[in-house]
């Protein structure tokens, strides 16, 4: 097992076990910074942990961070977990992430589909839903992205449980769902809640479910495009900029459009990116420049919030 | 574990609105096993569909005869999922 944070090799995918090892590791090195949090457990009984970042105080003013809701996309979840280790190492070096830091906690959920991805290592390379069973269907799964009480069982969500894209029976049916709306009701200070999936380089906004523009579109379009810039400045990776439905399709029971509409503004999906070639595949050599990549982009919507109380 | 040799993920760049309708209708036929990674929806981005070996002729006559541009993304599937599972394996060493 990976033991030691500074042999980690974060150029490789890893599994399930891998990977909450590793938390650990990262824990143990920063112990007066980062903390491993139990949300919740799945529907196979995994533990679902995140990474908590803090300097202090109570319920301070957060950001929430999730990857690989969507178990197959690989360097989502891989890029999160370079990205837990550059905001730890940045703390008290970066003066960005350090002021950050010493004003708001950052919540990363790393493996947000833990069943899911641990299936994608076992058995179903190109699995996306979660694990659990549909009564009355052969099929398994629901689509945990289809499944947040937000235009629940709308266009662009699938009534059928073969389909990758069902919407389950209830809104936040799936416990991995239900444990996220939990801890961030329960905490009631989220400023900022940031989905990562793969891939098609795109930085979306709200809504998914309707395509009408969310009232604070002028805003977050701009804080979009700015993150984007940041993003391409490393390698010129072009990204589009735009609400989910408009730039991609309509799709209901999304997690940034119900975090919008709980109140948390800054509510944004990140499609990371692939280079046209390999699609959820994405050989290892490109999970860290991706991930330098996309942590400018982050970056620069982590301290607009933080530059712009609400 | 599930295997997917010979499985091919084609590119495919409609060109217009009837080519998105046309997708759409490919994507709702259940019988050739299709998973499209990214959806018909705009002629701004590309439609990526994972087609199993057996619908392969299928699906490339099915667009020929329509004439919606594509190409191959993806030749073996399992062939890239070999180098990945290879890399997994070397990097727990």
């Amino acid at each position: 097992q990976e033991r030691n944070a500074r042999s980690f090799n974060f150029g490789a995918y890893h599994t399930l076990d891998t990977i909450y090892s590793w938390m650990d590791t990262l824990v143990a090195a920063h112990p007066n910074l980062v903390s491993k949090v139990q949300i919740g457990t799945t529907y196979e009984n995994r533990p679902m942990y995140v990474l908590k970042f803090s300097t202090g105080g109570n319920k301070r003013p957060a950001i929430w961070i999730d990857a690989g809701i969507h178990s197959r996309e690989w360097v989502s979840t891989a890029s999160a977990v370079w990205m837990a280790d550059k905001m730890a190492k940045d703390y008290g070096v970066d003066p960005s992430v350090t002021s950050l830091l010493g004003q708001m906690d950052v919540y990363l959920s790393i493996v947000t589909n833990p069943d899911g991805y641990a299936f994608t290592h076992t058995s179903d390379r190109m699995w996306r839903k979660t694990r659990s069973v549909n009564p009355g269907s052969v099929c398994r799964g629901v689509d945990p992205n289809r499944n947040w009480d937000a235009g629940f069982g709308g266009p662009g969500a699938s009534k059928n449980p073969c389909s990758d894209s069902y919407h389950g029976p209830l809104a936040h049916s799936e416990i991995e769902v239900k444990n996220v709306v939990d801890l961030v009701q329960s905490h009631g200070n989220f400023k900022a809640f940031i989905s990562i999936h793969a891939y098609s380089q795109l930085l979306m906004y709200p809504y998914g479910y309707s395509c009408t523009s969310v009232p604070h579109q002028a805003e977050l379009d701009s804080v979009g495009r700015s993150a984007v810039q940041a993003l391409s400045s490393l390698y010129g990776t072009t990204y589009k900029v735009g609400s989910i439905c408009k730039i991609i399709y309509q799709a209901s029971g999304g997690s940034i459009d119900w975090s919008y509409d709980v109140g948390i503004k800054y509510s944004f999906a990140f499609e990371l990116r692939d280079t046209g070639r390999y699609g959820f595949l994405l050989p290892a050599n490109q999970i860290i420049p991706t991930a330098s990549e996309t942590w400018l982009g982050l970056k620069h919507i982590m301290e607009y919030v933080r530059d712009h109380p609400y | 574990r599930k295997l997917f040799i010979g499985h091919q993920v084609l590119r495919i760049n409609a060109e217009s609105e009837e080519h998105i309708q046309l997708l759409k209708e490919l994507e709702d036929d259940e019988g050739w096993e299709l998973d499209f990674w990214t959806h018909p929806a705009s002629t701004d981005l590309p439609v990526d569909v994972h087609v199993p070996f057996a619908s392969l002729h299928a699906v490339k006559d099915f667009l020929q005869a329509h004439k919606i541009p594509f190409h191959v993304m993806i030749n073996n599937l399992q062939e890239l999922l070999d180098e990945e599972q290879e890399g997994l394996e070397l990097s727990a060493m």
